[in-house]
């Protein structure tokens, strides 16, 4: 399993930096092992660099930089890894119009081989559905579930 | 394989049976503030055996059985229902779908007959269910036979379903990712390795 | 300071009150002393019911309405205790239009009293503002202030 | 006591001099993600004292210095000053304007002259500075003197603006509060007591 995990972290980290520079529009990121000499345990650290930046800690990173960051390290993993859905719960919260576009674009492309449930209040990613339910509460305290067919 | 529905009866906010399907693709859920919404992923985790009451935001397991409203009194019991459809016939193997790599596979055995190295396949749908009563008492269901909670979980890891971790980003967990430690962010990797 | 505190605790559960039943248009809230029997040093736990709901723990609340419940605890203990100014960032985030409506409402009822600075993404929330500041980034890593004046 | 103008100079990602001047009422800031309004904020945080790099999302103090861009070098210090105005006089007792209740005052003393409970006061305009050189040196400031941090200290407890934890809420941490410990609540009430 140490190769496994070598190999995994290997493509992970290229996946990552191309998720990252799809959904940054540029900039370069990867994932470093913090102990080069103990590869067997040693943690993970996220290098992140939005395009025009100068590289820093990416917890100086703003909200939704990070969020972009992290979607993008989760799509890699699941372009390793992939799982037959994806339950994605209002992460396009933090995100500006701009980058709930490229959110969107980038969901799109991955939706052939996965099925993505998304919760969500904001429009554009409404759009992109191919299927929309609206759940409401006309009786306080009791869910309802209404199908609302698109395409 | 993909999710093909789920019905949802007595759990969280949900007194009454409510459905949906899933099909390839997009599936938005929206709706205001507190009507449901992610209450529809806590009951799609918990029928795949979330263990842990307090990642479903309550105190006890019991806290996911209605606990009524102005109107309604509590139900008995919770019942969640997720039918799988294109399910691997479990001992044969997954096939390998273009664009699908995966990497499970044993290397050393080169792809039977069919093109693409598609493999000569079974799938059937299977019904995945779980309940659970005020009594404590809980029970785990395929197709509705009562069965373990092991024999769910052999079910879903032949069928690509057993790593959960980033197959859901619940609401407001998208930051932890990045502040997390070191050592979870390897936890992370090392689970889809 | 043992009267001190009993006195600010009594008053900020008064407000509590009072804010959480405006911003959810119902329901009850409160503030509760863990352990009635040491009151000098008992942590705190927070009780909130919204409208038509039965009472459970804080923590079933959906991501819109721990936020809502937070705002409601901010602003008691703000009413008991103004500040000259608040500084909230992003916090509509989480909100659907209704509850941005009411969290707005309330913001205006306060600002006689307050300077509000907010940061927001949401267009109901920018329209109260009575100035506006755009930061740009045009030059990349280089911010850029811009003044819009409203009213 | 109100907030007049804040003044921006090589703090974080403003290189260049910037300016906001605050009025009444609520003044909104807007833009695209990673722009630099949370930046704002923390520059408001940092003059008024923040002792933590933490706080403001970095490792070491120095990390608050404009670091360049693709196009700019590094500066070698940050600047903030914020201009307070109607700051009571320090040693001077705060007026009791209608609807703003300052617990802290002395009830046994009644007000003086005037009606409303207003009391002859003295107010003055203030700006207190902050400024981080790269060598770790730095310099706080009270209308362009240099001082002691503790007097900045001793100028916000007068006028009002010693609690912090309350009077700012940072992008993310509004659901802190609910999931925040029993004993971290009650330093939330034990600061405003
Ligand atoms: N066991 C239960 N019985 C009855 N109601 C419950 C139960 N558990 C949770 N709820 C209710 O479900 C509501 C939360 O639902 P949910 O988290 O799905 O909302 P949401 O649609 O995701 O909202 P948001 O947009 O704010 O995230 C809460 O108001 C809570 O009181
Ligand atoms: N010392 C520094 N030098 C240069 N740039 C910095 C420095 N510190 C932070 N930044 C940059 O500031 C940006 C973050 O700004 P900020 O957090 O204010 O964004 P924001 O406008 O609040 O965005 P969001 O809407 O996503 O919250 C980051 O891209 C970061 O690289
Ligand atoms: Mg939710
Ligand atoms: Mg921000």
């Amino acid at each position: 399993t140490r190769e496994r995990f070598a190999e995994a972290f290997a493509q992970i980290n290229a996946n990552f930096e191309v998720t990252f520079t799809t959904l940054f529009g540029g900039g370069k990121a990867g994932l470093v092992l913090i102990d080069q000499e103990n590869q067997v345990e040693s943690g993970i650290d996220i290098i992140a660099q939005p395009p025009g930046k100068r590289l820093q800690n990416v917890q100086l990173l703003s909200g939704g930089e990070k969020a972009m960051t992290a979607m993008a390290l989760m799509f890699a993993i699941f372009k390793f890894r992939p799982s037959p859905f994806c339950l994605l719960d209002e992460i396009d919260a933090p995100l500006d119009d701009a980058n709930i576009g490229r959110f969107v674009e980038m969901l799109q492309g991955m939706q052939s081989h996965t099925q993505f449930i998304l919760i969500t209040h904001n429009r554009k990613t409404m759009e992109i559905a191919d299927r929309l339910y609206g759940v409401t509460m006309e009786e306080p305290g009791v869910s309802k579930l209404i199908s609302v067919q698109m395409n | 394989m993909r999710l093909s529905r789920l019905h949802i009866n007595g759990f969280k906010s949900f007194p009454d049976r409510a459905e949906l399907s899933f099909d390839d693709g997009v599936t938005a859920i929206v709706g205001p503030n507190g009507c449901g919404k992610s209450n529809v992923v806590d009951a799609i985790t918990w029928v795949l055996g979330e263990q842990s009451a307090k990642s479903l935001r309550g105190e006890r397991m019991e806290d996911i059985i209605f606990n009524g409203s102005d109107a309604r009194k509590p139900t008995q019991s919770a019942e969640v229902r997720l039918r799988l459809a294109n399910v691997a016939q479990v001992g044969m193997t997954v096939p390998v779908e273009p664009g699908l790599e995966i990497v499970d596979l044993d290397p050393a055995v080169p792809p039977a007959e069919g093109e693409n190295g598609q493999l000569p396949l079974v799938t059937r749908d299977v019904e995945i269910g779980r309940r659970l009563y005020r009594s404590g008492e809980s029970e785990y269901l395929i197709d509705g036979e009562v069965c373990r909670l092991r024999d769910v979980h052999d079910l879903l890891m032949d069928s690509g379903l057993g790593v959960k971790a980033y197959a859901v980003i619940e609401q407001g967990k998208i930051g932890q990712i990045l502040s997390s430690r070191p050592a979870e962010r390897r936890s992370l990797i090392e689970e889809a390795a």
